[in-house]
């Protein structure tokens, strides 16, 4: 059971690390996305406050929302083990590319944004199968304790 | 490429301009993203994304103000840290849980405070029903609008021997695979593993198999074999009498 347990630690740390890159991703892509929009509404690049729309822009959709019910304990912080994933995700396309997004050229943003939806399915891919991984572990892990083979007092 | 925003850094301590503020900004804004993503876990549905957002942008703007960047620290850990208390400040401030129900929880964990010193053990819920005059139905149903499954509600909560534990962070810290930069030291989490083994059996195992092992309350349930209902009055429960033994 302990092996069962540390495997699970494993991937769960590795699983902290993507989605925090993942989310980093998502946020850059969905400011992008937002001025690519803004642009072919207006048709000028006269810059909208982007500061002003950023809540709007960054929000998840309701749609994401697990109830009491499915929530799982959460950390909030920067995780370890993320250097690997800021690095590639930083040659696929840099923070700093963001900054000048009004002097961007509608094709450079279309450009950008490919190249980090085609990052983004692949972190999103790695990131379900590591759910996979320990949504499975974690079922043992139940039937274990359920039946008696595992108890908290094992970690206390 | 680590260069481009380094020199904006540089830049801004230099001339404080707002330009290149917004700039700062805009390049950190996706770890508003991330932090209020995680807020939200476990939160009712009646608070709005966007606007955790916009309280988490007010908390980015802050730390980068704040930020010094001869401390050597990684700015974005202290980001992180600055956006979610804003997050947490602003949610406290709109009463994200209603003021009457925050006022019965109040009122239960006193409840809780007094029984457990006169009987020495966890009071059962028939037991905090009738001290607090209140249904069984009353206490439960309060059981359940409390809800101890996301971060803001745990953390406007702990306020142990004059500092401010983050109750998840230290719970979590207790069994980190990794050896990490914990929030809290070596000593709260001895005082919290040893609160810990003085809970019930039950309690020990809503919390560690939440905690410890991140199963969702549903599986925690199925585990225990009791209903959906039951299982968020448990939790509750067991986090509410965790505390109580805490702060005694
Ligand atoms: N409650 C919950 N559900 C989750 C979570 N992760 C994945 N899902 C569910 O699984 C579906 C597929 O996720 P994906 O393969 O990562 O594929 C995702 C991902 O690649 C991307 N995506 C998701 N959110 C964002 C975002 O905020 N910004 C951007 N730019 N892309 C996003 O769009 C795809 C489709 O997203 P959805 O329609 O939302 O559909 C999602 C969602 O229903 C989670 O942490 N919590
Ligand atoms: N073992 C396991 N773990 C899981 C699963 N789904 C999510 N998680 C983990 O649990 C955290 C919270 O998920 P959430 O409550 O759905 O809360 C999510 C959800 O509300 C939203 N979100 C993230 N990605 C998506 C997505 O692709 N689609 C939708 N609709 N929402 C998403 O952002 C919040 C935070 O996301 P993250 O930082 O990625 O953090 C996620 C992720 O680390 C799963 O099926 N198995």
């Amino acid at each position: 059971t302990d092996e069962i347990r540390a495997r699970r630690a494993d991937a769960q740390a590795e699983e902290e690390a993507v989605s925090y890159v993942r989310r980093l991703l998502q946020g850059r892509l969905d400011i992008l996305r937002a001025e690519l929009i803004r642009r072919t509404d207006d048709g000028s690049p006269e810059a909208a406050d982007l500061l002003v729309r950023l809540s709007s822009v960054l929000s998840d959709g309701a749609a994401g929302h697990r109830d009491q019910l499915g929530a799982r304990a959460t950390r909030l912080r920067v995780p370890e083990g993320i250097d690997g994933y800021t690095e590639r995700l930083d040659a696929v396309l840099d923070a700093s590319a963001l900054e000048e997004l009004e002097g961007r050229t509608v094709e450079t943003l279309q450009a950008f944004i490919d190249r980090l939806t085609d990052h983004e399915h692949e972190l999103s891919e790695i990131r379900q199968q590591l759910f996979v991984r320990i949504d499975a572990l974690r079922s043992e892990l139940a039937a274990r304790y359920k039946d008696g083979r595992a108890a908290i007092g094992d970690l206390l | 490429v680590e260069r481009e925003v380094e020199a904006l850094w540089e830049r801004y301590r230099d001339t404080g301009d707002a330009d290149v503020r917004e700039r700062l900004i805009i390049n950190y804004a996706p770890l508003v993203k991330y932090v209020a993503g995680r807020v939200a876990v476990g939160m009712p549905a009646n608070v709005e994304h966007a606007d955790l957002v916009s309280y988490g942008i007010f908390g980015l703007m802050d730390a980068i103000e704040k930020f010094d960047l001869s401390k050597g620290f990684k700015f974005e850990t202290y980001a992180v840290t600055r956006i979610r208390g804003a997050i947490i400040d602003e949610l406290r401030s709109i009463d994200w849980v209603p003021r009457s129900v925050r006022a019965k929880a109040r009122a239960l964990e006193a409840a809780m405070q007094r029984l457990e010193s006169d009987l020495r053990r966890t009071p059962t819920d028939e037991e905090l029903a009738d001290d607090l005059g209140w249904t069984l139905e009353e206490l439960q149903e309060t059981l359940t609008r409390v809800s101890m499954t996301s971060i803001a509600a745990l953390d406007e909560t702990l306020d142990v021997s004059g500092d401010r534990i983050s109750l998840v962070d230290t719970l979590q810290d207790l069994t980190a695979a990794l050896p990490e930069e914990s929030f809290e030291d070596e000593e709260t989490k001895h005082l919290l593993r040893e609160t810990l083994t003085r809970l019930t059996e039950r309690e020990q195992t809503v919390l560690g198999l939440y905690y410890f092992e991140g199963m969702t309350l549903s599986q925690i349930g199925d585990v225990l074999g009791v209903t959906e209902s039951r299982i968020c009055q448990i939790h509750t429960k067991a986090v509410l009498s965790l505390r109580t033994k805490l702060v005694d």
